[in-house]
């Protein structure tokens, strides 16, 4: 229900005020998401493999997580994308862990590294903060989850 | 009183939000204008990190939706270092903000989103991937020059959702920009999560979870693996029908973005 409270907070003019926002006075209120540009949006690239797959030639670090209790953009989708980009193992299959829990599952490819957050929705950090933060952590690191 | 869209950096920093604990970050926010003509500008906050900020890297969070923000979710529900109470009176702290870490900065984009705005309405008619790729650039490259000091630092974009198709965008931008630039951006990685990636995929993939959860029958998964596209931006009739019965009489009232978790009435 947090997004309730955002809308109520980011639309309290002392708050746009600090935070030197709307100083245009924009005619609408703010909204965490608009369904004008949503309903609009008119060009969409159908599949972004073609991407990662540039981006992964180019040596740039490229993680892909998914909680794994999300049913609108699932871990079985993310799976089936990954899959097609035909990546070589490097660390094969294995639990990882946070606090002496499992925090998911992971596998490191030869470009991407993919991790499930066990537990977690689809906004990952909400639902498993401490989860997402040792993710955090690894990927900035550039290293594999912590195998215990 | 409030910065104008080009000011410097310091007319950006944020002195204390309403009703915001103490804390030992700076914070800055503000608009960088990305297409002057139309009068489009996007708006930010920046968190800078908790411990020895000058040592961290930035890391760019964005939301997805299309259209939704990153303050209101990344920021305020995610990854910041405030919540915002049930009351929206004020925020307490995130103590696994992303933000012991890196610093944050939090991107709406494209214009439209949050507190970002265009001046040209058409622009909200007519948006997409493309446009948000390149003002997201715009942005950065004005931002960059706003906050010379991050010109050196490593730079992460992370974000979810739709984000899946914003982040490897703005990624592929810049390389594309650096490749052309003698002063180029040093993006090092990026990182997405439960991220839109490919039509055909995503979606045998989403109807397989729903079987495989035990949240559709049988009969339903077969209908849907036999008359849907899945390929096609928009389905048929048919489909959609199904998709409707899936979601109406067969899910139940769930939030499908926790299986799980109770829903918010």
């Amino acid at each position: 229900c947090t997004e309730k409270y955002a809308e109520i907070y980011f639309n309290r003019p002392d708050v746009q005020k600090a935070l030197h926002a709307n100083i245009t006075k924009i005619p609408y209120r703010w909204t965490a998401c608009s369904e004008l540009l949503n309903r609009n949006w008119n060009d969409t690239d159908v599949s972004i493999l073609p991407i990662y797959r540039e981006l992964i030639s180019s040596g740039m670090r490229v993680w892909v997580f998914s909680g794994d209790v999300d049913s609108v953009v699932p871990v079985t989708a993310t799976r089936y994308s990954i899959s097609q980009l035909k990546l070589r193992t490097k660390v094969p299959w294995y639990p990882w862990y946070v606090k002496n829990q499992v925090g998911g599952w992971t596998e490191v490819y030869e470009g991407l590294t993919f991790a499930t957050v066990r537990g977690a929705g689809h906004e990952v950090p909400l639902f498993k903060p401490r989860a997402a933060l040792q993710l955090f952590k690894s990927f900035l690191k550039g290293e594999p989850l912590p195998k215990s | 009183g409030g910065s104008q869209p080009d000011d410097g950096a310091a007319a950006d920093r944020i002195w204390a939000l309403p009703g915001q604990p103490e804390v030992s970050f700076e914070q800055f926010s503000g608009y960088v204008t990305v297409n002057r003509a139309a009068g489009r500008a996007l708006f930010y906050w920046l968190t800078e990190a908790s411990i020895q900020p000058l040592s961290k890297p930035l890391v760019i969070w964005l939301n997805g939706g299309p259209g939704c923000s990153s303050i209101a979710y990344g920021a305020s529900e995610e990854i910041g270092p405030f919540r915002i109470n049930n009351k929206a009176s004020g925020l307490v702290p995130n103590k696994f903000s992303w933000n012991s870490l890196a610093n944050l900065l939090f991107l709406e984009t494209p214009a439209g989103v949050g507190f970002s705005y265009t001046n040209r309405s058409s622009d909200l008619l007519n948006t997409g991937d493309r446009r948000t790729a390149k003002d997201s650039l715009e942005f950065l490259v004005r931002w960059l020059n706003r906050f010379p000091w991050y010109k050196t630092r490593d730079i992460f974009i992370t974000g979810e959702s739709y984000a899946g198709h914003y982040v490897p965008q703005l990624a592929r931008e810049i390389l594309a920009y650096n490749a052309k630039s003698s002063h180029p951006i040093h993006l090092k990685g990026i990182m997405v999560g439960n991220a839109v990636t490919d039509n055909y995929y995503d979606n045998l993939g989403t109807v397989t979870y729903w079987w495989s959860h035990a949240m559709i029958s049988d009969k339903t998964y077969h209908e849907l693996i036999n008359t849907c596209d899945f390929s096609r931006q928009k389905e048929s009739n048919e489909c959609e029908s199904l998709y409707t019965y899936a979601m109406d009489k067969e899910f139940g009232n769930i939030d499908q973005y926790n299986i799980y978790a109770p829903p918010c009435n």
